[in-house]
């Protein structure tokens, strides 16, 4: 399972 | 970045300085909820436990650092400051906000992204900042009058989510694996819960009248 992409958003 | 998420993350910095202006401006917390403050304060907390181990940009930790620090100097001052302290109505504050933590965090053990530490509070800080507002709307609509510091607070925090919906579009059709549906969710609830105060907003606006929400 590839892991969630990493949260760039405020 | 897209100019969408830019504007948002303004207009939210602009609420922010609002408070802060009306807060140290006034001396006065008339009008302004500490459990919603509060509860931005754990929405943070919860949300950017990666500070100190992803760096995104220098935007992203300076604005996450802002974000902390003004919510948490915000409850500070509502708390312990000699003056401000003195304006804030407990007796009109009376929301349970206890229960949207709750309510939230049992949210996020079930519904989450992933099953980690990281993504459950994540998903947590999601969840409760779709609702953190709803202490604030029931004060103002106990208190009647809303001064306008207080009203451009609200207006601009309502405001932020929705362009960061707009962000969370153009981003779905620009970008291939893009997808934030639990972003998604909560921030159209969010900006739901606004449209009242957004439509007496502009009918005061309008009419050049004095904000007043209905009780």
């Amino acid at each position: 399972h590839q892991a969630p992409p990493a949260k760039d958003e405020l | 970045m897209n100019i969408f998420r830019f504007a948002g993350d303004m207009t939210h910095l602009i609420s922010i300085l609002v408070l802060l202006l009306k807060v140290y401006a006034t001396k006065s917390c008339s009008g302004i909820s500490l459990k919603t403050q509060e509860l931005y304060g754990i929405v943070f907390l919860a949300r950017y436990l990666d500070l100190f181990t992803d760096f995104i940009s220098v935007y992203n930790t300076v604005m996450k650092l802002v974000f902390i620090g003004s919510s948490l100097a915000i409850v500070w001052c509502m708390r312990f400051h000699r003056v401000v302290k003195r304006s804030y109505d407990r007796d009109v504050d009376t929301f349970r906000h206890y229960f949207l933590v709750g309510g939230c965090f049992l949210l996020a053990l079930f519904v989450h992204e992933k099953f980690s530490f990281r993504e459950v509070f994540w998903a947590f800080s999601i969840y409760l900042e779709a609702v953190a507002i709803l202490p604030q709307l029931i004060l103002l609509q106990r208190s009647g009058n809303v001064d306008n510091l207080t009203g451009q607070y609200v207006l601009f925090l309502g405001a932020y989510r929705g362009f960061y919906i707009l962000n969370w579009i153009y981003r779905y059709f620009t970008e291939d694996q893009f997808s934030r549906w639990i972003s998604c969710v909560s921030g159209l609830v969010q900006t739901a819960l606004y449209a009242d105060f957004f439509y007496y907003y502009f009918i005061s606006w309008k009419n050049n009248a004095k904000l007043k929400l209905p009780a």
